[in-house]
């Protein structure tokens, strides 16, 4: 099955 | 100091209203272009960004800048005592305990004054790359909604893909499948119910219907959204809004078979 990822693993703290 | 004064209340009660299932506390930063809003979901899967720019104030005034750290749901419940048409005035000292919210009828002397406490918000602010999408969809906001909406009736999930052909939002479930196919489509009579699509190469990505119908909440800011797709990237559904300013949701996909 799919799962679902995080917005963390896209964009970076600043 | 921060005076921000906004002709119609209906503004701020409809974005809070769209983001106060998703984020609970979060940092409103001020400083002279306008007020901004970046805030995480709890699970980490989606990010709301909202910018309502200084232009869509009149006046505003922001001397240095300054976080609100405000909980939603204290603040729904004091925009709930504003009328949609009332004048809405946001006021705030450099180093504020409070935030003080202030509507005026336009057509009665009525005058209501309210003070917020404000919040100590350690808040993680992510940076958003500049993204040259390979696929934007501009369609009606209630139209992305009731397919999100109908699609949610069987399935977690929605697979959204985007060919020269057009749009297909599918979702696969336990009482069987549907998919919802958009094309182009140019109405000269009813600009409102234009569809575009502007690609550059096919995507093909499957995300969690639960998010977006949230997101679809904020359908009355906006007749028309984007819905910005490239492959192994969050997705962005924007609402735009007067001024230049907007209302973001980032969505991270479900990946894997």
């Amino acid at each position: 099955a799919r799962h679902q990822t995080n917005i963390t693993s896209y964009f970076c703290p600043r | 100091m921060l005076e921000a004064r906004l002709e119609q209340a209906e503004l701020l009660k409809k974005v809070v209203d769209a983001i106060k299932d998703l984020v609970q506390d979060c940092n409103f930063d001020c400083n002279d272009s306008g007020v901004a809003l970046q805030a995480m979901d709890n699970s980490h899967v989606a990010l709301v960004s909202m910018m309502l720019k200084s232009e869509a104030f009149s006046p505003f005034r922001c001397d240095r800048n300054i976080a609100l750290g405000i909980n939603l749901s204290s603040l729904t419940k004091v925009l709930r005592c504003a009328q949609n048409n009332d004048i809405l005035t946001v006021k705030a000292e450099d180093a504020p305990d409070v935030v003080n919210l202030m509507f005026e009828s336009s057509d009665s002397d009525r005058l209501s004054e309210y003070d917020i406490k404000l919040m100590d918000i350690d808040q993680e602010h992510l940076g958003i790359p500049e993204t040259e999408y390979a696929a934007t969809v501009t369609m009606p906001s209630p139209e992305f909604q009731r397919i999100c909406r109908d699609l949610s009736a069987l399935s977690e999930s929605v697979s959204i893909e985007c060919t020269k052909e057009g749009v297909k939002f599918a979702c696969n479930g336990d009482i069987g499948s549907g998919a919802v196919t958009l094309r182009s489509h140019s109405d000269v009579e009813n600009p409102d119910q234009n569809i575009k699509i502007d690609l550059t190469e096919p995507v093909a990505l499957t995300f969690s219907l639960k998010y977006l119908s949230n997101f679809c909440k904020a359908s009355g800011l906006a007749k028309s959204v984007n819905i910005c797709l490239s492959n192994e990237v969050p997705l962005l559904v924007e609402y735009g809004l007067a001024a230049n300013s907007y209302l973001r949701f980032y969505l991270a996909p479900k990946i894997g078979d």
